[in-house]
């Protein structure tokens, strides 16, 4: 089991929102759910992004981050890195 | 903004859209915003508009009013603004002309944006860092709000991949949606391949001088004088005082360290009511505050007269020449006195150059797509400042409600303000359209003040320095569509990825083409060293000038390639009517980490369309 201490947030990039019915905040939850082993979903899931695009933000493990980038409705995965203001 | 706007020519009678204007709204991602400054006020506006469906949540005793119209929060407690960085970029693209702004009396005028009368979102994503999922968060909600443009001063230190970096990709579904964003270029300059943004849907802007620029003087001995960089609002009234040397006045450091005032070095006995010489920049100013120094003289070791900080006391910062020269004068004497002089303005007739601390190109994941894509005012900007911020990185005390700041944080808002405004006069363009606008006018710029052995040239500018008088009329536009993009990502990725990002069935063509044919206003192709070489652009224009127009191609040519267009007259019988052409660049013996440059103007007798195209090696 990850402590979470092994995780890191990182963004889980899905491209576009679909057309139609979509519930976008169920379809992240099944996603996140596939990949995650013994851990709750709500602790691990920080941000959706529903309204202008899909995707998602989750503090994940290597391992997860893994699972997830080769799942064909994943377009990327990466770590939360840090901006600087300029 | 005292002075970088009328710079450009854009002075205060300039011709506006007022209407149009104030139903513009901009985003702004970024610290957050000081709700009560001057700059925001919202006399004279009435309700946001009507497509406006963004929301007041900047948290606790937060007030939005009818020109701050919108403020979401993604770290810390509130959108208020704790470094003042917000606050600054907000008013540059869009803050109320205030008069009589000023730094201590330094940058005298009136400060403004350039859309003063558009309306401003601010979106907090840094306190002060700013973390990449946030920063998506926020183009979620820009995007859904409504904003027309966004400015987002913040980047990665490094370029990363479109798919792995937040700011490309919430500026990608920004561009679907009609709005353009302005991203800063980065402060990693000079060397190459530094630029922190490579989507070719952003505009990404480097820094650059405007005429004034604020210096100050050391005078010491019997008068000598010499000119250093830094804002210093302190004034010592010409009263000279005791020089002395870090490695004079330090009692537990090695002489080499105490020299370059290392913290911890300096002895607060031996240092106070003196000015202390340091042989470095960075610890040092911090370390002659804390000993309690009356002012500091530092080497400035790069040369860069466009690091020009605010010291928490009177102190500046020298070239070596200068440098050397005044520790001579400490060495021939045995009672050295001297004085710095509060800062002055001088004309500089060589602006604009660009920022030496400005990221180069070229674009290390597209290399096809020169960046940055242009250049505006980075360097000595006054602007709004929260008052809780400090005013310096070193613990200064003092508060201001205006500030000079630096960076390509303060190009960027700058472009934004422009991209408004072309905007205002033409709401229906897309953002392609309004960043060809802006990239096609612009200036030329040159290497003539910029210092050897740094990349220059369009790496450095991109097309030129941002013309906002001109940006609204640009005559042709080279247009490009969300169809365009998802073309270009083809010759990149794989298709279904592509196919997610994208939202629809389209689907990649068999045969993809080359970056080389994207449609945009400026062209790069990268070639091999010493090779002969022979690549092709295709183009297509959008005539947004006279309906019954005729342009002609020139060449600026270099004697290092040979290029031809087809054709070389455009006719236009009507607007909107797109037209194509070729551009093909030939030669041989590019050398080794080197580019020939050179550009493309299509003139119709008003309208002059210059693009330029650069070949690069490695």
């Amino acid at each position: 089991k990850a402590t979470s201490e092994d995780r890191e947030v990182s963004i889980v990039y899905l491209g576009s929102l679909p057309h139609g019915v979509y519930s976008p905040l169920s379809h992240h939850h099944s996603i996140l759910q596939r990949v995650i082993q013994g851990s709750s979903l709500e602790s691990l899931l920080v941000r959706s992004y529903k309204r202008s695009f899909n995707g998602f933000a989750a503090k994940l493990t290597d391992q997860e981050r893994e699972k997830l980038a080769n799942m064909k409705e994943v377009v990327s995965v990466f770590p939360s890195r840090t901006y600087q203001l300029q | 903004t005292t002075r970088s706007w009328d710079f450009m020519g854009f002075d205060e009678k300039i011709n506006r859209n007022a209407t149009v204007e104030s139903d513009i709204i901009i985003g702004v991602i970024d610290s957050g915003i000081w709700p009560e400054s001057e700059s925001f006020t919202d006399v004279g506006f009435g309700p946001a508009p009507k497509r406006w469906k963004g929301a007041c949540k900047g948290g606790k005793n937060f007030t939005c009013n009818n020109k701050l119209i919108g403020a979401r929060y993604y770290t810390a407690e509130s959108a208020r603004d704790g470094t003042g960085h917000g606050t600054h970029t907000a008013s540059t693209a869009a803050g109320n002309g205030v008069k009589d702004a000023s730094f201590y009396g330094l940058a005298q005028g009136t400060a403004r944006g350039g859309v003063p009368s558009a309306r401003i979102a601010a979106y907090k994503v840094c306190a002060p860092t700013c973390m990449a999922h946030n920063i998506l968060a926020a183009f979620d909600d820009a995007i859904n709000d409504g904003v027309d443009i966004i400015t987002i001063s913040i980047g990665l230190g490094f370029m990363a991949d479109v798919y792995g970096d937040a700011i490309s990709i919430g500026a990608f579904h920004a561009m679907e949606n009609g709005i353009l964003t302005t991203n800063s270029a980065g402060n990693n300059g000079p060397s190459d391949g530094t630029v922190s943004s490579p989507a070719p849907w952003i505009l990404t802007v480097a820094a650059s001088s405007i005429d004034r620029r604020i210096i100050d003087k050391v005078v010491f001995g019997i008068g000598t004088t010499v000119v250093g960089n830094s804002v210093n609002s302190f004034t010592l009234n010409g009263t000279s005082f005791p020089l002395v040397h870090g490695k004079d006045v330090s009692s537990n450091c090695t002489e080499e360290d105490a020299g370059y005032c290392k913290e911890g070095c300096l002895d607060s006995q031996l240092v106070k009511g003196k000015i202390v010489l340091c042989d470095r920049y960075t610890s040092a100013i911090p370390e002659a505050y804390k000993a309690g120094a009356l002012g500091s003289v530092v080497l400035n070791f790069y040369n860069d007269d466009d690091l020009s900080l605010i010291l928490p006391l009177a102190a500046t910062a020298l070239h070596p020449k200068e440098y050397s020269v005044m520790m001579s004068y400490m060495n021939s004497t045995r009672d050295p006195q001297g004085t710095i002089l509060k800062s002055e303005y001088i004309k500089d007739p060589a602006a604009p150059h660009v920022a030496f601390f400005s990221s180069r190109g070229p674009n290390l994941i597209l290399p096809e797509i020169i960046k940055p894509d242009i250049s505006a005012p980075g360097v000595q900007i006054l602007a709004a400042y929260s008052p809780d911020a400090s005013i310096s990185e070193f613990e200064d005390k003092r508060h201001v409600k205006y500030k000079i700041m630096s960076g390509t944080s303060m190009a960027c808002p700058h472009a934004a303000g422009v991209a408004a405004y072309v905007k205002s006069f033409h709401p229906d363009w897309s953002p392609a359209a309004i960043k060809s606008s802006l990239m096609t006018t612009a200036w030329p710029m040159n290497d003539t003040s910029t210092k050897s052995n740094i990349s220059t040239g369009e790496f450095a500018y991109g097309s030129g320095h941002i013309n906002p008088v001109k940006a609204i009329n640009p005559g042709l536009v080279y247009e490009a569509s969300k169809e365009d993009y998802i073309r270009l990502l083809c010759m990149k990725y794989d298709e279904g990825k592509v196919r997610l990002v994208s939202g629809d069935n389209s689907t990649c063509p068999t045969d993809k083409g080359s970056p080389l044919d994207h449609n945009y206003p400026s062209m790069a192709a990268k070639v091999a060293p010493m090779n002969p070489f022979a690549v092709k652009f295709h183009r297509r224009v959008k005539n947004v000038g006279l309906a019954n127009s005729s342009y002609k191609a020139t060449i600026f040519q270099d004697s290092k390639v040979e290029i031809k267009v087809v054709p070389e007259i455009l006719s236009f019988k009507s607007l909107n009517e797109e037209k194509a052409f070729d551009v093909t660049v030939a030669g041989s013996g590019v050398p080794f980490g080197s580019q020939v440059s050179t550009q493309l103007v299509w003139f119709d007798g008003s309208h002059s369309v210059r693009s330029p195209i650069v070949v690069y090696t490695a």
